[in-house]
């Protein structure tokens, strides 16, 4: 099963 | 002070349409470059980033950077009151805590003016790099809107798989499964009826539909629309808005345990 991944995991934070 | 006139105000009903129930609130960013926009959803799953330019609106001004938080909600029940036709303005004074908006009929019979409120909104930005995709597909934005229509009666996420073959979505469910398939095709007349897919390498990927489906309400703004996918990124839906400038909508993917 796939888990929704968050915007976070990809980028970064400014 | 800021002032932008744009005399086609049904764009700017439609744009708030488009983000109202995707964001709930979010910061227009005004600078003399245009105005942008980057907000997010309440589970940092999907972000919504626009950009309308300068020279977009017929005439613009912005003396100082601001942040105007806008409620999105709030404006919409305001744009509501704004004809089709109208002529919009958009002013704010220096650091102010409204947004006054004023729509013309387009014969000049009838002016009206509202003011909103405006929020401080703590605002998370996060760096989009500008990347290369493995696959970019232009389609009818109307094509989109009725293949993750379609979908999401049948299943809750799609697998978007790009290869030489064409793009195809594939979902499954509790009644079944169900399989669309787009194949690159520039034989229609208007370049806004093709479908045109650019592959560097093959691609595919799995989105929760109840998103993309959210997206599709940006179809009134364009006849066409962008995708873009890369391995383990998320993916872009981008609308441009004529002169304007453009709304992407990014969505992160789902991932294998």
């Amino acid at each position: 099963k796939a888990n929704q991944g968050r915007l976070e995991s990809f980028f970064t934070a400014l | 002070m800021f002032e932008a006139r744009i005399t086609q105000g049904a764009v700017l009903k439609k744009l708030v349409e488009a983000l109202k129930e995707l964001v709930t609130e979010g910061n227009f960013d005004v600078s003399s470059t245009g105005l942008q926009l980057q907000a997010m959803d309440s589970s940092h799953v999907c972000l919504v980033s626009l950009a309308l330019r300068e020279d977009g609106f017929e005439h613009f001004r912005c003396d100082r950077n601001m942040a105007m938080g806008i409620h999105f909600q709030n404006l919409s029940k305001i744009l509501k009151c704004a004809g089709n036709e109208d002529t919009i303005t958009l002013k704010a004074e220096d650091n102010a805590d409204q947004l006054t908006l004023m729509f013309e009929s387009s014969n000049q019979d009838r002016i009206s003016d509202f003011d909103l409120k405006l929020m401080s909104i703590e605002s998370e930005h996060l760096g989009i790099p500008d990347q290369e995709y493995s696959a970019e597909i232009k389609m009818p934005s109307s094509e989109y809107q009725r293949i993750v229509r379609d979908l999401t009666s049948i299943g809750d996420t799609v697998l978007i798989s790009a290869t030489k073959e064409g793009i195809k979505f594939s979902t499954s469910g509790d009644v079944g499964t169900a399989n669309v398939t787009l194949r690159h095709n520039t034989t229609p007349e208007k370049p806004e009826e093709q479908t045109i897919i650019d592959l560097k390498e093959p691609v595919a990927l799995t989105f929760a539909l109840r998103y993309l489906n959210n997206f599709a309400k940006a179809t009134p703004l364009a006849p066409v629309v962008k995708l873009s996918l890369t391995k383990d990124l998320p993916i872009v839906v981008e609308y441009q808005i004529g002169e304007l400038g453009a709304v992407k909508f990014y969505l992160a993917p789902k991932i294998d345990d």
